[in-house]
């Protein structure tokens, strides 16, 4: 496309056509776009994060990513449309522009760059990275495991051919370390959004115990608000509560590293659907769903600007 | 390429806990090559898992012998990811 405005939203891309896209996005839009590498691969493709912001250095900041699970398609082209509804918005939305009056958002849109890769030329069905596992014929580790939090605890796998395999050590995948260094280094981020699909679910810490974070009130009353601005578009039904209460026991996972950290509004999304298409969702969805999402998220960033800490 | 012809996701919910752990037992069977789309996680809750052809039969006896009800989630996931390249090619000419 010429331009993010001929994009079709409505479309799954290849990982280069979202590349491209970011590079559109940060031309058209210099003043509050940049792309920041964060870090490549194991198979050494760059890991890129989208910054935006109205100025200002080192800001209170929110990050949001997509496609940890390259399988989820639904993520990826999500995070790509939240991009150009950020730019098209930050001007005439109040709530968005307020927003980034006083903080950056950071999106990530392929945060597992090997594994999409590996979904649109041999497997549709991959999910974990593409690292080489010593002493096994098996590849990959699962991203959403591989986090200093729980690590290695019974909600992961030790084997390497298994999907929840948690890898050799925490922060083993560069994907993942990529984005711990950029948190550890930025200091001031103050909600983290890590996007998954599917299930339908708004899920806050921890996955990997069952002692409930101090924070549990507050991010009970923030899901319970944000599912209900999400609903309000389409009636799509969404369920939440902790990881551990409302699916299951996730060792290693990532919100429940970034909760540690301090980053108290940490969250994840299950996205469409429930089960008619699962990780096949039709891409006439994608729109729909990232807009109902948004609004979601929406919530989250506005209760962040307004109880800072 | 991996292509998914004759493969189903099956849609399991077990309804106590016997059923339950027999559905978590088939998480260990490599050799089924059962790829989990949801994981087991409690009596009342849907399991999704995508089965190759060679172990569809062998899966639903299996699941019907322990009186384990399960519903055909999707009949043909070649089907939607052709469907789906397609409509990204589609896309890519337009």
């Amino acid at each position: 496309p010429l331009s993010t405005s001929t994009f079709d939203y409505s479309s799954y891309h290849s990982l280069d056509e979202i590349y491209a896209f970011m590079d559109l996005l940060v031309a058209e839009n210099p003043n509050l776009v940049s792309k920041l590498e964060i870090g490549h691969t194991t198979e050494n493709r760059p890991i890129y994060v989208l910054k935006f912001s109205k100025g200002g250095t080192n800001r209170p900041a929110i990050w949001i990513d997509t496609g940890i699970h390259s399988r989820e398609w639904v993520t990826q082209a999500s995070g790509v449309w939240f991009a150009k509804k950020i730019v098209q918005d930050h001007e005439n939305d109040s709530e968005l522009a307020s927003i980034l009056d006083k903080m950056d958002i950071f999106l990530e849109i392929v945060t597992n760059p090997d594994g999409f890769a590996f979904t649109q030329t041999k497997n549709r069905m991959w999910r974990k990275t593409r690292s080489k596992q010593s002493g096994s014929v098996c590849v990959g580790v699962d991203p959403n495991r591989n986090w200093d939090a729980g690590f290695g605890g019974s909600g992961a796998s030790k084997n390497p051919c298994s999907d929840t395999y948690h890898g050799p050590y925490a922060n083993s995948e560069p994907e993942v370390k990529a984005i711990v260094d950029f948190v550890t280094n930025h200091g001031n981020i103050k909600a983290f959004i890590s996007i998954h699909s599917y299930s339908q679910l708004l899920l806050y810490p921890y996955g990997y115990t069952t002692t409930p974070v101090p924070d549990q009130e507050e991010l009970h009353e923030i899901s319970e608000k944000a599912v209900a601005a999400l609903s309000s578009l389409y009636g799509t039904k969404y369920k939440y509560g902790s990881i551990i209460t409302t699916i299951y026991q996730a060792s290693g996972g990532t919100i429940d590293w970034t909760y540690n950290q301090g980053i108290k509004y940490s969250f994840t999304f299950e996205l469409r659907d429930t089960g008619r298409y699962g990780f096949l969702l039709p891409a006439s969805q994608i729109v729909p769903t990232a807009q109902e999402t948004w609004l979601a998220l929406k919530v989250i960033m506005v209760h962040t600007r307004d109880h800072p800490y | 390429t991996e292509t998914f012809v004759g493969h189903q996701v099956l849609r399991i919910i077990p309804g106590n806990d016997k059923e339950l752990q027999k559905v978590q037992e088939l998480q260990d069977l490599e050799e089924l090559q059962l790829d989990f789309w949801l994981a087991p996680r409690g009596l009342g809750y849907p399991v999704d898992v995508r089965v190759p052809f060679p172990s569809l039969q062998p899966l639903k006896a299996h699941l019907e012998a322990n009186g384990i009800s399960y519903s055909i989630m999707i009949e043909d996931v070649q089907a939607l990811v052709d469907h789906e390249q397609m409509e990204m090619f589609r896309s890519s000419r337009s």
